[in-house]
């Protein structure tokens, strides 16, 4: 373990707490893509799958059951709780090709042909593109109640600790995984594109909206 | 043969 992949999972961490602070406290999931969540639940099912099988530290064991948890409940919260707040018209990202894609993907880009190794691949690459559906519904509604500027910082700094992690752990632990690596440094352009049109659509949009 | 890398990261 290094600190950049402390910080790292620690701002993902503060990310998915922010959102679901937000979500509870404005009693609303207005603005958010349900698709993308859906896709993030998706993502760490995949990435987790052997979470009782594998062991690999206290701190990673109750990391990904926190994620899986905080997931999912997000999940039902804006499918149950808040699901009158939802607009499903905006949320029209066709999420079944970025599965089709990460699977396709997982099955080029993989380190062993091992349903575990398949599983965790197309998770990989699922991760690096979920952010989409909600980067489109942004894009088009320009509207940004529940995802706020923290949540989106908070996700960047997750984002972009994991790169000097690989980077240290390429220097000093001799690791290097090309499959997370290449997808991590998508995801990374996906979200400063993201940050990018948050600025320019809520950020910017903000102040001419005031009179 | 490449040595699978121990996928211990989130």
């Amino acid at each position: 373990m290094n600190l950049f992949r402390l910080g790292g999972d620690l701002a993902h961490l503060v990310s998915i707490f922010i959102l679901l602070q937000k979500i509870t406290a404005n009693k609303s999931a207005a603005g958010i893509s349900i698709k993308t969540q859906i896709l993030y639940s998706i993502v760490y099912v995949t990435r987790y799958i052997d979470v009782f099988t594998k062991w690999i530290s206290l701190y990673t064991f109750v990391m990904k059951l926190i994620f899986i948890a905080s997931s999912f409940y997000t999940v039902w919260l804006m499918h149950n709780t808040y699901k009158s707040t939802q607009n499903p018209q905006i949320d029209t990202f066709k999420i079944r090709y970025l599965i089709g894609g990460s699977i396709i993907m997982a099955a080029i880009f993989n380190h062993k042909l091992t349903f575990n190794e398949l599983v965790w691949s197309f998770s990989i690459w699922l991760e690096s593109v979920a952010i989409l559906p909600q980067l489109f519904m942004l894009q088009r509604t320009g509207e940004a109640e529940n995802i706020t500027v923290h949540y989106i910082f908070a996700l960047g700094i997750y984002r972009a600790l994991y790169i000097p992690n690989w980077v240290y752990r390429w220097i000093f632990d001799q690791y290097f995984d090309y499959i997370a690596t290449v997808a991590g440094i998508i995801q990374t352009l996906i979200y400063s594109d993201f940050f990018y049109v948050y600025y320019q659509r809520v950020m910017k949009g903000k102040k001419f909206e005031l009179p | 043969a490449q040595t699978l890398p121990v996928h211990d990261e989130l």
